[in-house]
């Protein structure tokens, strides 16, 4: 009697993880804003028959930010996924692949990321920061300040800022904003800079330093502030493909669907 | 005439018994398991 089909992929079954690894490997190798994301729940899986030992897969996939910047180069198993108290960042995204044999390959996602509520976050942590808005004009002034502070004092490179990450300010019992922002080593050390800025440029490809910085500025009841920088450089890496983004909460990017034929 | 036998109340020991190795419903395929937390 022939063997009975397999019956409909679970969406725990060790092949669906695989597929779902595939999957957020090259969601992440192919974005360069944000941060890396990780896998949090296989919502759906859909497999459709192609042809002799080869499915279409169709994954829905439930992802959450991890505190690793994109360009990072540690590995995803060591990010750290963002807390629930940290004002988490979940990614919805629905991806197809192709699977022939045990051999699993991306043919298109489609992706769209958002906070999570804060009316959630407040009901846990009444006193917890919130994300704020990019371009709100406290975020881009503590990121100012955190890297002319840095520039101010480092022998090393003078740095230039890539992007903001993300942004929370604190309003209770402390005034306190906090920033996470990537940036680039230039041609310039920080002592030539301060004679002639404009000609400190970021590294070509083949020499390109990253890094990333946090900073907060506490303001204190007497309107004085504390501010406090940290910026790591990854040191030089090999740069990756192009590739659509994922990581700004409340974009949805999609990536230009190849349909199959 | 025909009177309708009320039926008695199936006794405890007269349960149907389950069969043996009765397996309880093997869980929805998905979603999958939560591997950090539900926002």
């Amino acid at each position: 009697v022939p063997a009975a089909p397999p019956g409909p992929l679970g969406c725990d079954d060790p092949e669906s993880e695989e597929a779902a690894e595939v999957a957020v490997s090259y969601i992440n190798g192919r974005s360069h804003h944000g941060y890396k994301f990780a896998l949090n729940r296989i919502e759906n899986i859909r497999v459709i028959p192609e042809g002799l030992n080869s499915d279409i897969i169709f994954l829905e996939l439930d992802l959450l930010e991890t505190t690793c910047h994109i360009l990072s180069p540690t590995p995803l198993e060591n990010c750290t996924v963002r807390s629930f108290a940290e004002h988490a960042v979940e990614g919805d995204c629905d991806v197809k692949l192709l699977r022939v044999g045990r051999k699993f390959s991306m043919l298109a996602s489609k992706c769209h990321s958002h906070a999570d509520s804060s009316e959630d976050i407040l009901q846990v942590c009444p006193d917890c920061p919130l994300l704020t808005s990019l371009n709100n004009t406290e975020v881009l002034t503590t990121v100012t300040a955190a890297l002319n502070d840095h520039n101010s004092k480092t022998a090393d490179a003078y740095l230039r800022l890539l992007e903001i990450g993300r942004a929370k300010i604190q309003y209770h019992p402390a005034h306190i904003v906090y920033v996470e922002f990537a940036v680039a080593a230039t041609n310039c050390s920080a002592k030539e800079a301060k004679d002639n800025v404009e000609a400190c440029q970021l590294l070509p490809d083949d020499q390109s330093n990253y890094g990333f910085c946090t900073a907060t500025i506490a303001t204190t009841q007497d309107k004085s502030q504390d501010l406090r920088v940290d910026c790591q450089l990854y040191g030089h890496q090999v740069p990756t493909p192009d590739s659509p983004f994922l990581s700004r909460p409340g974009v949805t990017y999609s990536q230009s669907v190849q349909d199959t034929p | 005439s025909v009177a309708k036998r009320a039926v008695a109340e199936v006794a405890q020991h007269d349960k149907v018994p389950r069969p043996v190795g009765f397996l309880p419903p093997p869980p929805p395929p998905c979603p999958g398991k939560i591997r950090h937390f539900r926002i």
